[in-house]
């Protein structure tokens, strides 16, 4: 017993039962470990324009064991799992439908004077990447991008190797080798990496103390009734084959990011006789 | 075309760099948001005019609710008996996806417009959702089923009484044994709980 299965006809999940994260992912004819996991840069310099992570400190992976509940119904199946007191997530894969949805809650991120804290989840694969990877150009075409290179120039990573290889990711973020290919899509802009051949990075939340002295002239430290922010999102992940992923993710960007309206009517006696 | 040009306005606003990116100031994002919401609101009403033409449904709502994202809607709290959804697909293709109701943690049954039962169920939303001091609302599930769209579908959700209603709402799961079957008749719930989850505590002040 120490992984727990979660399947559709199309999608195979299996969570290590040990870490309570995701371990394998089966879809589309393609299987990979794919382990994903929250992780904190801690930073002091960051403001609204820039991620500057302290140098001295690394990335802080979420290491103890997240409780997690299944719910298996016939229609959809969903992991609720809880990370920390403040960031938690509900896997999901519904029957039928072709990509793995993972619903995550983060906030309100705690800080102190010293410390702001910014949210990335990590997606860790086995697929040998080469440091290539892919973004989109606002939900266009993908951009090929080499981890520490730039197309027209050499930047100078020594002092923020991690921010330095951000790019933005309006609609997905990308990486292959010669058979798989895993690619992540979001519900709104934000910034993602790939620091490790196979890995894809994204920012999800950020709670920051100072002003980066690039305008806005205010901390990013939003706050709604006084109180700061917890926010929600989705990640879609789909794993493919090199020749068959891309037509799949472009026809899965678009219902992600133009749902159905969705409106709500009494039923009268009217509407009843026109069924 | 009042309302339309209002939102056409807000949406050139919303241009603004800033806004695009949120560096901007917290009042000002305030602001935005004041504005977003009236510039919604007013297209919203549009849209009713619309639906009220284009559907059979001449005296519907059309009521928006723009906090389904975290599983409110003041429409469906109290009670999903007898409430139509409409579905607008803004592809230019049919496109099946799914939809998700909170409501209460009730029996529903759900019919698409020719009165065909469509599989739904009814599945709890995570607890952590639920903590927050934030929400106002105490619905505690959604109605999950799939739609199939063209351009504009309606659906008709009705509560159901008995447990073997239920049973005819639920879609029989495929490829699983007679023993799994009675198994799951068993459970009370149309889910069953795999793996408990350790109760978090969790401080005021967070």
């Amino acid at each position: 017993d120490s992984e727990t299965v979660v399947q559709t006809s199309q999608i195979k999940l299996v969570i290590d039962n040990n870490t309570g994260r995701l371990k394998t992912v089966e879809m589309n004819g393609v299987s990979e470990s794919v382990d994903q996991n929250f992780a904190i840069y801690e930073t002091y310099e960051s403001g609204a324009y820039v991620f500057r992570q302290k140098e001295d400190v690394d990335l802080k992976f979420l290491e103890d064991k997240v409780e997690f509940t299944v719910y298996d119904g016939s229609l959809v199946k969903e992991v609720h799992q809880q990370f920390n007191e403040w960031i938690s997530q509900v896997i999901r894969i519904y029957e039928g439908v072709n990509r793995v949805e993972f619903e995550w809650l983060i906030g309100p991120i705690p800080t102190d004077e010293d410390t702001a804290r910014e949210i990335v989840t990590i997606f860790d694969s086995g697929i040998s990447s080469k440091g290539v990877f892919y973004t989109d150009s606002n939900g266009r075409e993908l951009i090929k991008r080499v981890k520490d290179e730039r197309e027209d120039f050499n930047p100078d990573l020594g002092r923020q190797p991690i921010s330095g290889n951000y790019y933005p990711v309006v609609s997905r973020i990308a990486l292959q080798d010669s058979n798989k290919r895993i690619a992540l899509l979001n519900d709104r802009a934000q910034g993602g990496t790939s620091m490790k051949d196979g890995q894809l990075e994204l920012m999800l939340h950020r709670r920051l103390i100072r002003d980066d002295g690039y305008g806005v002239g205010e901390a990013l430290n939003e706050q709604k009734y006084d109180k700061p922010l917890i926010a929600r999102g989705k990640v879609y992940l789909i794993l493919n084959s090199v020749e068959e992923s891309t037509k799949v993710e472009r026809v899965a960007e678009k219902e992600i990011l133009l749902p159905f309206s969705v409106f709500f009517s009494k039923a009268s006696s009217q509407s009843q006789s026109a069924v | 075309k009042e309302d339309l040009d209002y939102l056409r306005q807000i949406m050139g606003v919303m241009q603004h760099h800033d806004a695009i990116t949120g560096t901007e100031k917290q009042a000002v994002s305030n602001d935005y948001d004041r504005l977003l919401y009236d510039g919604i609101i007013g297209g919203a009403s549009n849209a009713r005019d619309a639906l009220r033409v284009l559907t059979n449904l001449p005296e519907g709502e059309f009521e928006s609710c723009l906090q389904l994202n975290i599983s409110e809607c003041a429409f469906t709290k109290d009670s999903a008996d007898n409430v139509v959804v409409t579905l607008f697909n803004p592809l230019a293709h049919t496109s099946s996806q799914y939809v998700r109701v909170p409501v209460k943690e009730e029996s529903y049954q759900v019919t698409d417009e020719k009165g065909r039962v469509v599989a739904s169920e009814v599945v709890p939303v995570a607890w952590q959702v639920l903590a927050l001091e934030y929400r106002e609302n105490n619905t505690q599930h959604e109605l999950v089923f799939k739609a199939s769209v063209d351009k504009i579908a309606s659906y008709f959700i009705k509560k159901v009484e008995t447990r073997e209603n239920k049973e005819i709402v639920l879609p029989k799961p495929a490829k699983k044994s007679v023993k799994e079957t009675e198994k799951n008749l068993e459970v009370p719930k149309r889910f069953k709980k795999v793996h408990s989850m350790k109760k978090v505590e969790t401080h005021a002040d967070d």
